[in-house]
């Protein structure tokens, strides 16, 4: 070990260990990780043989598929072990195993986060029997397909169409224009075989908005595409060239009336719609998405500042004082400012993500029992904590490779990477400047229920005192 | 209120900041609507001090969240790491004060005098974390296969790891490329 770096171990006045254990929760959860970890390591997966960077891009999708394939075979082999419930794959797919692994993003990510999730939250129960199991199997390989070429937040303006034909109780849907191409979902290109496309639903000649439909894209066997399905991959990208992102067009495709998710809405035999109790609950998986990614933003900046900071205290630079040795760059306090808030940032949003984990599993629970009263607020919240996370972590990793000269733009520093990884996660999932004007929607709503005298729930809550000031 | 220039009263600035910047979004468009502006265009208008009044909300609800959560915890830590978990916290807030140093002038009743006091603080704050700092990301615990960095391994070994790490170039497995004898030395001698 470098002499500064264990010099450095040697005056650390705390214990490293019992961190370690309040960061994981508790010294059981620690040693499970541990466990975790050495099982999916000793496998090889992670090792190359040639380093990925130097690989063309197709090669480097070539081994992502390989490696998520044999790092899913393993999780999941563990989970029937274990039977520990999410816990392997939430720490695959955000954790710091996964992103060891698949360095640039994976293939079957959106399977996990996105396709499961939407048919177990979307689904009526029989649809979840048929789906999940074959999808937990991996039998089928999903992905998730909302946002189009053009329009991508904004999801009442897209294009795709379900149009039911009573005859033959099917849908047929259709890409009427360019700009109706599905547009970016991960694994979409050559990996899923399945999608759940969000579409406007027409019945008996009306339009009843968006709706999600379980659409088979390749044939289960040769892989092949369907009749009047376009599919390709978007291309070359800042980061994340593994995730296989996708584009989808379609020219009449026919689907039985049952692959339509209809936990919340249904569309009868002979095509009568029967409406939602509220249109929000659409939004329910991307809602999920944004809570998990506040996860990975602090697992992705532990790993910025873990590298910066040892590397600050191996790198010395300057005289300052004649007749001195040089100093560890750590010990220049403009040095600790680009370091420190990192580390402490990871504590912050670690703590805020699982407070508002906490509160998305209430507020889902909440749903179940048809109480849709906190849903507004947690969309808020999601969608400007998803904003500022993102935000901040890119910038976290960013200063973090300044704090490295040049050897941090060197891609062996993994700091670059790690870059394109948060940066992708500032745009997916709605463009963050959108996000904060959709919180701001509920914070002006809020203002204006606070003046009216109305009682506001608890994270506005704040704004009643100044807002019964104004009123008085 | 007068400002308190304690973590709690920081927090409390925050909320102040942020119902400020609602309720000046709100004045603001219902100034434009009085001009004869649309709600959306008026809306469209006052978008970016929205977008800045939910990120006021945003930050005011992830300093208070760290500081509550880590308050309800704090009983369970050893004296040691507690000391140092909590200078961790009050980095994070007094670092966003300073960062928000304009908006808490506007919206509290912050002073000179406060600020130059944060500015202390936090200096001191770093200078105070300096001794655990590879500690606390030793502490992250994250396995030199899994961080895949030539500069953050346990070890320290840099300059060896990054040397390693080049002689891997592709470009490294031949002594001379073939573009020399396609390209560069007919270049060189005029013949291209």
């Amino acid at each position: 070990v470098n002499v500064d770096l264990q010099n450095e171990r040697n005056k650390c006045t705390f214990n490293v260990t019992e961190l370690t254990n309040f960061i994981d929760g508790s010294a059981e959860k620690t040693l499970e990780r541990h466990n975790r970890e050495e099982k999916v390591l000793s496998q090889g997966i992670h090792i190359e043989e040639v380093p990925s960077e130097y690989l063309s891009h197709k090669e480097k999708y070539e081994l992502a598929v390989k490696k998520a394939c044999l790092l899913f075979k393993l999780i999941r082999y563990m989970q029937e072990e274990e039977n520990t419930g999410m816990d392997n794959y939430r720490e695959v797919l955000g954790g710091f195993l996964g992103s060891a692994i698949l360095q640039d993003g994976s293939p079957l990510t959106l399977h996990y986060v996105m396709f499961i999730p939407t048919l177990m939250g979307q689904g009526t129960v029989e649809q979840q029997a048929y789906w999940i199991g074959r999808s937990w199997s991996c039998s089928i390989i999903g992905t998730y397909a909302q946002t189009e070429l053009g329009h991508g937040t904004f999801i009442r303006g897209l294009e795709t169409t379900a149009t039911y034909d009573p005859k033959t109780k099917e849908f047929i849907l259709n890409s009427p224009t360019l700009t109706s191409y599905k547009w970016w979902p991960g694994g979409l290109a050559h990996t899923a075989n399945f999608c759940i496309v969000v579409a406007q639903l027409y019945t008996k000649g009306q339009c009843h908005g968006i709706h999600p439909f379980v659409v088979q894209l390749r044939d289960e066997e040769t892989h092949m595409p369907l009749p009047g399905i376009k599919i390709g991959e978007i291309g070359a990208k800042l980061g994340m060239n593994g995730t296989n992102n996708g584009f989808l067009g379609f020219e009449n495709v026919r689907i039985p009336r049952e692959h339509m998710l209809m936990k919340n809405s249904k569309v009868l035999e002979d095509g009568t719609y029967v409406n939602s109790p509220s249109s929000k609950l659409t939004y329910s998986t991307m809602m999920f998405v944004r809570v998990v990614l506040v996860n990975d933003m602090c697992n992705y900046m532990a790993k910025a500042v873990t590298i910066a900071t040892r590397y600050s205290a191996v790198r010395r630079q300057s005289q300052p004082k004649p007749n001195e040795p040089e100093p560890q760059i750590l010990d220049y306090l403009t040095q600790q400012h680009k370091l420190f808030i990192g580390i402490a940032t990871v504590h912050a949003f670690r703590l805020s993500a699982s407070w508002i984990w906490e509160m998305y599993n209430n507020v889902t629970a909440e749903l179940e029992s048809g109480d849709l009263e906190r849903l507004p607020e947690l969309h808020a919240l999601s969608c400007c904590l998803k904003a500022v996370t993102t935000a901040d972590a890119a910038q976290c990793v960013e200063k973090c490779r300044l704090s490295c000269g040049g050897h941090g733009y060197m891609l062996s520093s993994n700091l670059p990477l790690t870059y394109g990884l948060v940066t992708a996660a500032s745009t997916y999932e709605g463009e963050n400047t959108v996000l904060l004007l959709q919180t701001a929607r509920y914070l002006v709503k809020a203002w204006q229920q606070a003046i009216g005298g109305n009682q506001l729930t608890p994270t506005v809550s704040y704004i009643a005192k100044v807002a019964a000031g104004r009123r008085s | 209120p007068p400002w308190d220039n304690t973590v709690e009263g920081i927090i409390d600035g925050f909320y102040r900041v942020a119902c400020g910047k609602i309720a000046l979004c709100v004045n603001n468009i219902e100034k434009r609507q009085k001009t004869g502006m649309s709600y959306e265009d008026a809306w469209n208008m006052t978008s970016v001090q929205l977008a800045s009044a939910s990120e006021a909300h945003c930050r005011a609800i992830i300093i208070a969240t760290y500081y509550n959560e880590m308050e309800k915890r704090k009983a369970d830590l050893s004296p040691a790491l507690r000391q140092v978990l909590l200078q961790l916290v009050d980095l994070y807030i007094v670092y966003w004060a300073l960062e928000n140093v304009g908006d808490l002038l506007r919206y509290t009743s912050i002073s000179e005098r406060d600020i130059e006091q944060l500015q202390h603080w936090y200096e001191d704050l770093l200078s105070k974390i300096r001794p655990n700092a590879v500690g606390l990301v030793d502490a992250f615990d994250i396995r030199d296969e899994i961080l895949h960095s030539a500069l953050g391994a346990y070890d320290g070994r840099v300059y060896e790891r990054l040397m390693a790490e080049a002689l891997k170039s592709p470009l490294n497995a031949e002594p001379v490329n073939r573009t020399f004898h396609t390209h560069l030395k007919p270049f060189m001698q005029g013949k291209l």
